[in-house]
């Protein structure tokens, strides 16, 4: 058969729509990108690539709806026959590309009869995109004909055969067991919402385990690029400049900054590193660097690269008087230089030098009013300019002063208890017709 | 082989030699492919495709054909061909 290409070198690999299907009434824009996030999906769930979606014309895996020649020395031939293609791994600029003949009848959740089901031959085509060639195996989603739909796209399951080849090519995912075969049950974090990804967005279901912003404490804070992030369990805020919350309802950390690991359950530190502004996350015994919103190849790496200690890390700010990197662990902290990327002689050194502040920090951040913010639990506390004691008046409350909960308001569903001037009871229902009746008090 | 229309056959060996099992026509001499590189592609194909190797383009053979398929080749240098540029 084919030998294969080439396989790509990098792990985090872009993708775009470029141009959709024009004629099916089917298939909307926002389906067309669902699937092919979950066609990649399919691939990235056991190989140790990353797919993330992007605007403009960079993107390493263009995706195009054409018809008959298009220029790229495999044209197509209207309805039937090859119906799409895709170029393999390498340097050239079309590596990856993947192309859709727009003379298809390109289906979703249709039975067979209906037309060419488009995310089984999307999953086809990103196999080629990724460095896999046909097959002769009659299970394999690598056979070079099309065996009609392949089934619910959140459920789909890689043919086994599938699976190896893609392993000998990139070696297994970290996250996927060895011993994942056949008939395991995949991993269950919880896959966006497919075909509920309308227009608005706002109608995207909120997931039910998100924290509740008025009572947690939080992993870690950061400033980044001027705004505030609270980041907690899978889940951050945003406040902007002038401490607006950007959206009430947390977003996921997952979605927002790509590259950090699918099961990733909270983190311990962030910060932005002065100079070159990327941005750092501490979790356990490894970090990563991002670029932006994207991760930089080779990372993670362990935090002994900062000389810190092996059990992990509290906190991790940039002190605006001296620009100098302080991270925090238990009642220790250290300096880190991190223009000359060395740490400072004669750290750690005992946090309490620090006056005022508690141990085992959730984390600290520089502000723009150029203080430097600690919290811990439900409290932060201040320390102003180039001070190294708690300014009067602190601890204070983060849910009220940074998160715009007032002492009554809570996010959380359920609000038994929440008023206890009624013992815990609802008050009265005032709705007709079971409507809920609400007021706000501030 | 049963008798077949000149057109199969034509649409037949443009199939084989679009999906690598048959080199190209040598747009130079002309030459055509000989009985036997036809016998042995469409062995090749009737194998890849999970078909009974008869060599020769029986219905099983020509409704895999008109299977809406991939438009990437099968096979990257058809046995006996060398030089053939890989995409």
């Amino acid at each position: 058969s084919l030998k294969p290409q080439n396989k790509w070198t990098k792990r985090h690999l872009s993708w775009r729509v470029r141009t959709f299907p024009k004629e099916s009434a089917l298939l909307g824009r926002d389906t067309v990108r669902a699937l092919m996030h979950y066609a990649l999906k399919v691939w990235s769930d056991i190989a140790p690539l990353n797919f993330h979606e992007v605007a403009g014309s960079e993107a390493d895996i263009q995706i195009d709806f054409t018809k008959a020649d298009h220029d790229d020395g495999y044209p197509f031939d209207g309805p039937g026959g090859t119906v799409a293609h895709a170029f393999f791994p390498g340097e050239r600029f079309t590596a990856g590309d993947t192309h859709f003949d727009d003379d298809e009848a390109w289906t979703f959740r249709s039975p067979d009869t209906h037309g060419m089901d488009l995310f089984a031959v999307a999953v086809h085509e990103f196999g080629h995109a990724i460095g896999l060639v046909h097959t002769s195996a009659l299970e394999s989603i690598m056979r070079p004909y099309y065996q009609g739909p392949v089934g619910d796209p959140l459920k789909y399951d890689l043919p086994y055969e599938d699976k190896v080849r893609v392993w000998q090519l990139y070696g297994v995912r970290d996250s996927v067991s060895h011993t994942q075969g056949p008939g395991n049950p995949p991993d269950t974090e919880e896959p966006p919402v497919l075909l509920d990804l309308p227009d608005n967005r706002s109608t995207v279901l909120y997931a039910r385990d998100a924290p509740d912003r008025c009572t947690s404490p939080f992993d870690a804070v950061a400033q980044i690029r001027g705004e505030a992030f609270f980041f907690k369990g899978r889940y951050f805020w945003r406040l902007t400049r002038e401490k607006h919350l950007v959206s009430l309802r947390p977003a996921q950390i997952q979605r927002f900054w790509r590259g950090l690991p699918a099961n990733l359950d909270g983190l311990d530190a962030v910060y932005e590193r002065p100079g070159d502004h990327k941005i750092v996350f501490f979790k356990g015994l490894k970090y990563w660097v991002f670029k932006d919103n994207n991760v930089e190849e080779g990372y993670p790496r362990p935090i002994s690269d900062f000389g810190l200690p092996v059990e992990g890390l509290d906190a991790a700010f940039v002190w605006p008087h001296n620009d100098k990197t302080y991270f925090f662990q238990g009642a220790h902290y250290w300096r880190y230089d991190d223009h000359l990327r060395r740490m400072d002689p004669g750290y750690p050194k005992d946090a309490s030098l620090w006056k005022g502040l508690p141990p085992n920090l959730d984390d600290a951040m520089r502000w723009s009013d150029g203080s430097s913010y600690f919290f811990k639990g439900k409290e932060y506390w201040r320390v102003l300019a180039s001070d190294m004691e708690v300014e009067a008046g602190f601890p204070r409350l983060i849910a009220k002063d940074w998160l715009h909960c007032t002492e009554m308001q809570s996010d959380s569903p359920n609000v038994e208890g929440k008023f206890p001037e009624d013992g815990g009871r609802h008050l009265p229902d005032h709705a007709e017709n079971g409507y809920e009746v609400c007021s706000c008090t501030s | 082989a049963p008798s077949l229309a000149t057109g199969q056959l034509d649409i037949g060996v443009d199939w084989l030699s679009k999906f690598g099992y048959l080199p190209p026509p040598d747009p130079v001499t002309g030459q055509l492919q000989t009985q036997e590189a036809l016998t042995n592609a469409i062995k090749a194909m009737q194998k890849f495709g999970g078909l009974t190797e008869t060599g020769v383009l029986d219905q099983a053979t020509l409704g895999l054909m008109q299977t809406p398929r991939c438009s990437l080749p099968d096979v990257s240098e058809p046995d006996g061909t060398t030089g053939r540029s890989r995409r």
